[in-house]
């Protein structure tokens, strides 16, 4: 259980590297490092991220989006080990500027070709890269409803 | 396991029956504050087995179920269904799409069947395990999970990477 | 001590349910009680938070952006007891949709008669409604700069 | 006391001497993830006073100090100054502005200046006592603080409104 925990930690450690690239830039980095590495069946796991150019500090001093970007990319480099048949997403990019949401966007809409996506978002570039698109109401107060949407009346 | 169907009625906010169908790609959500689009998430995560009410923001079940409006009395019973094909076999190959439908009713009772027979949680469980789907999964975000991840509560981290193990 | 504390109470209170009913609707109700008013010194408070055609119930169920009006509210009508020669607002908006940022907005625009506000934003209708803005750019990597932004090249 | 500009050099992101401007009315403040906009409002609220470090998302004073970039070595030294119209005669009226400095070396040592001369921590504190300028205030308001305000975090109501009592 030991060994395929770390091998586990590696694989997840190498995709975490590769999405922490493709989500930031290329010249950023970041790595992942068992904090106890002589005890793998207590060993917690700590997080580096050194966005380009800068030194790498704690990653609670990142900033509310490339904190966000950073567990995203953690989470999205455990999901390439063993995909999920569909994946929920409510709200995570809130936090993200334009050109981030582009990259999150982009991420998925790659990743969506093995797995569902169901995304709850109020952001306009979010919603013009899904396929389809539900929208909730609550005309009759206390009340929701589904209704459809039609993509034209969004741009 | 390609999902086809959700089916809300009773449950939170959503008093009126309510089918979201799931095509392939990416479905997406929108709509004003405070309408029931977390609301939908929560469905799904209570009809795959959620047992930690405070993961659906309640305080028990009894706030599951639709409490009423100014126009509509609250509903007795919240039940969620949730459809998707059968490709991976999880009940025998004559079924084509595998329905899981959970109920909770005001008086206490819960029902759970699949394909409209009555089974336990534990079935339900068992459905979905080596599934990948899961509650606490890696595949489940919201921002309190970021969150989570940064501050490592709870091992969070190592949490999530033993699911994939 | 306590009889200012309890007037006090009483003029917030007054504020928050208008300044709630302002930034929900007209049909919308908000209250706060003291959970121990025997025990002025100690007591906390509570806030019950009835949008709508909803039964009130604990504004710990309310959604993101539910929450969000409501502590805003909450906050707003203290600041009307004493308003502050400025205000600092940390990207308040991201759970916002555009109709809800619309009455933030609209709301600051009106304190803002009698303080100077500083809001960081990602919100292009937030964006449209300050007077003067900043832009923030690390050009240099991991260096900040400042430079003047022009409010056309938003639009 | 209306502010006029805000200077800052050495603190955080902030390599360079950066001055923020305030007129009337509402400043905007915006640009990409991580490039300082939060990094600006930890400055006012390092310059007023704010003595607990957790409250600048820091571990201790030294990381408020540039640490340095690909191109640029480690500062020495972080200095943030507030300036504003002495409206309020918080000092002797011949003054028409306020300045009020705050710096920390590297070293471990601080100052602090009111209009350049020097003074003490206890000096800025209670120069901004009763102008209802504050941390910890209802007037600062960023997204942790609206989760402390539904939680009651710490009873973080009551404080709010014994600010304003
Ligand atoms: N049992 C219930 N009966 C009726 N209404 C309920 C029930 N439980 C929750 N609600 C209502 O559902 C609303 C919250 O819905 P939800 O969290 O899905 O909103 P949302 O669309 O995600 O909004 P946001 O964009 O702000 O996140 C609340 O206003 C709450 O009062
Ligand atoms: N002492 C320091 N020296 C150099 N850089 C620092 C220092 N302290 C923090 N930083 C950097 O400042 C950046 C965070 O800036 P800030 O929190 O102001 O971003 P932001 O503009 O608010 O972004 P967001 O939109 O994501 O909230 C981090 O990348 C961090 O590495
Ligand atoms: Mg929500
Ligand atoms: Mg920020």
């Amino acid at each position: 259980a030991n060994q395929q925990f770390l091998e586990t930690f590696n694989k997840v450690r190498e995709n975490f590297q590769m999405v922490f690239k493709a989500l930031f830039t290329e010249e950023d980095t970041a790595d992942m490092i068992l904090d106890n590495p002589e005890n793998l069946a207590e060993t917690g796991i700590d997080i580096v991220a050194k966005p380009k150019g800068k030194r790498p500090s704690s990653i609670s001093q990142l900033s509310g989006g490339e904190k966000t970007l950073t567990a995203t990319a953690l989470l999205f480099a455990i999901y390439l080990i063993k995909p999920a048949p569909f994946c929920i997403l409510d709200e995570v990019d809130a936090p993200l500027d334009d050109a981030n949401v582009g990259k999150f966007t982009q991420m998925i809409q790659k990743f969506s070709e093995n797995s569902q996506f169901i995304i709850v978002t109020h952001n306009k570039m979010t919603m013009s890269c899904v396929d389809v698109i539900y929208g909730v109401t609550m005309q009759e107060p206390g009340v929701s409803k589904l209704v459809p949407v039609d993509f034209r009346s969004l741009n | 396991m390609r999902l086809k169907s959700l089916e809300i009625k009773g449950f939170k906010s959503f008093a009126d029956k309510t089918v979201v169908s799931f095509d392939e790609g990416i479905t997406g959500i929108i709509g004003p504050n405070g309408c029931g689009k977390s609301n939908i998430i929560d469905s799904i995560r209570w009809v795959i087995g959620e047992q930690k009410i405070s993961a659906l923001r309640s305080e028990n079940l009894d706030a599951l179920v639709f409490n009423g409006s100014k126009t509509r009395s609250p509903s007795g019973l919240a039940e969620v269904s949730l459809t998707f094909e059968n490709t991976r076999n999880l009940l025998p190959t004559e079924f084509s799409t595998v329905t899981v439908t959970r109920r909770f009713y005001k008086n206490g009772e819960s029902e759970y069947r699949l394909n409209d027979v009555q089974c336990r949680l534990k079935d339900i469980h068992n459905l979905f395990l080596d599934t990948g789907v899961s509650n606490d999964s890696y595949a489940i975000i919201e921002l309190g999970m970021v969150d989570d991840i940064i501050k490592d509560k709870e091992n969070s981290r190592r949490r999530m990477l033993e699911q994939a193990a």
